[in-house]
């Protein structure tokens, strides 16, 4: 038996809205400590990890290890047919080959529930060492997602760059080109708009802005992003979700520019 | 040109 009940479809919803574009099936692997997934693109060059920690639920329970193998297309259909404010509760019977969706209003006088079929899903897990990088800003998710959707109106990659001068976001497009820079805040009137930047060593790496755009879609989880970059390894842009986990994009950087 | 590198490089499979 595995159960666990949301408090509000509202997240749920955010959640799936931050990863459908990039994956269309993963695994929810759930454990007595949580749900975790982890799932690449098709073409490998983005990976989403969630972490939904047991005690951010309202119940949790889980009997023995179950992997949910579920289309994230079809799962957002079901979930559009709960109400911002429902709870949520999924549940797996042992041995079943569904898992149901159980939608209750706040007063407890509409119910619906669905039932979702569970797919075979092979999908390989990949490792991801717990690197030291050479740069980490912390900034309002709100700023990123702007900044992203701005350079692409020039063009499809941005070039990060972070020095003593803060950090510098580039694009270059056959029309012409454009950079927004960033500087370490000072004073502290409003820590949520902050910018933090802490640099180990001087940065600079190239990436796609089609996925940094699709990974932006995570901002409604969370005020404020985390983007951690190394020279020659992938980029991290987190997000995390008070009490409850996080959910973390990694994407390889163009090379050879 | 800056070509896309794929993730497999970086991450190795578990």
């Amino acid at each position: 038996m595995f159960e666990a009940r949301f408090p509000e479809a509202l997240l749920l919803k955010k959640i799936l809205e931050s990863v459908k574009d990039l994956v269309q099936d993963a695994n929810f692997e759930c454990t007595e400590s949580g749900i975790t997934l982890q799932a690449m693109d098709n073409a490998h060059v983005s990976l989403v990890t969630l972490l939904l920690r047991g005690e951010g639920f309202d119940l949790y329970r889980v009997d023995k290890p179950e992997s949910l193998g579920i289309n994230l297309n079809s799962m957002s259909k079901i979930m559009r047919c709960a109400a911002n404010n429902d709870t949520v509760t999924l549940d797996k019977l042992e041995g079943a080959d569904t898992v149901r969706f159980l939608f209750e209003s706040p007063n407890a006088d509409r119910m619906s529930e669905f039932h979702l079929k569970l797919m075979d899903i092979d999908s390989e897990t990949l490792e991801i060492p717990e690197s030291m990088y050479h740069a980490e800003i912390e900034l309002p998710s709100a700023e990123l997602r702007r900044i992203v959707s701005d350079l692409s109106t020039m063009g499809d990659s941005v070039r990060i760059s972070v020095s003593k001068e803060g950090v510098r976001f580039t694009v270059r497009g056959d029309e012409g080109s454009g950079s927004v820079i960033l500087r370490q805040s000072t004073g502290v009137d409003k820590p949520e708009e902050a910018i933090h930047i802490v640099m180990n060593e001087p940065v600079e790496q190239s990436f796609a802005l089609k996925y940094l755009n699709l990974f932006c879609k995570a901002a409604p989880l969370s005020a404020r992003v985390q983007i951690k970059l190394s020279k020659d390894a992938p980029l991290l842009v987190n997000f995390s979700m008070n009490n409850i986990g996080y959910l973390s994009y990694y994407l390889a950087p163009k090379i050879g520019d | 040109v800056a070509n896309q590198s794929r993730l497999d490089t970086f991450f190795k499979a578990k």
